[in-house]
């Protein structure tokens, strides 16, 4: 454990609870797209199935129970409690454009052809392109909640401090995962844009929105 | 390649 692994999921964890606590107080989710949100809770359940058979350490498996608590909490959050709030309308990704390809890239390209072992592969490469749907919804809606950008924020952030600790790894530990390093880098490459509104914008007190 | 099977982080 090195600090741009735990700052990486610290950062994680601040997005995930930032997006719930926003729906939750709001009572609104709003501009969140929750295809995202579904696939993100399918990336950490297929994930941390290796909760039931390994143990890592406390600081693991608390963080995975919570990743995954929270992920099903907010996709309730949209899809039932709050369903009246949706914004269905505006989040038509069709996720199975990337479900499909990355299952199969998850059948073709894994460390083992194992069940355990090609459904954590394809959970990196679902996480690598899970938020393209909420994404999507901002560049049609044109805006975003600033909230809603803090949320981005955290979650990009997360991925970049990860690549920081795979370069760590590998010089102080001989340690590195290609499949990981390069879902890591397709992700973060992903929310370069995004920063870049970020920082110009939302940091300087205006608002997320994008010319017409 | 084997040493990504043991995946410790999250």
């Amino acid at each position: 454990m090195n600090i741009f692994r735990l700052t990486g999921d610290l950062s994680h964890l601040a997005a995930i609870i930032i997006l719930l606590l926003k729906i939750w107080k709001s009572r609104s989710c709003a501009g969140i797209s929750g295809k995202s949100q579904v696939l993100f809770a399918l990336v950490f359940t297929t994930r941390y199935l290796d909760l039931l058979t390994s143990f890592i350490s406390l600081y693991n498996t608390t963080m995975k129970v919570i990743y995954i608590g929270c992920s099903y909490a907010t996709v309730y959050l949209i899809y039932m409690k709050l369903k009246a709030t949706y914004d269905g309308n505006h989040d038509t990704f069709r996720v199975e454009f990337l479900i499909v390809p990355v299952g199969g890239l998850a059948f073709l390209v894994n460390h083992d052809f194992s069940p355990l072992e090609i459904l954590w592969t394809f959970s990196i490469y679902l996480e690598s392109v899970a938020i393209l749907p909420q994404l999507f919804m901002i560049s049609k809606t044109g805006e975003a909640e600033t909230i809603t950008t803090h949320y981005l924020f955290f979650l990009g952030l997360y991925r970049a401090l990860y690549l920081i600790n795979w370069i760590w790894r590998f010089y102080f530990e001989g340690f590195f995962d290609m499949i990981a390093i390069v879902a890591g880098v397709v992700q973060t490459i992903l929310y370069c844009d995004f920063f870049y509104l970020y920082v110009t914008k939302v940091l300087k007190g205006k608002k997320l929105s994008l010319p017409a | 390649w084997q040493r990504g099977i043991h995946h410790d982080e999250l």
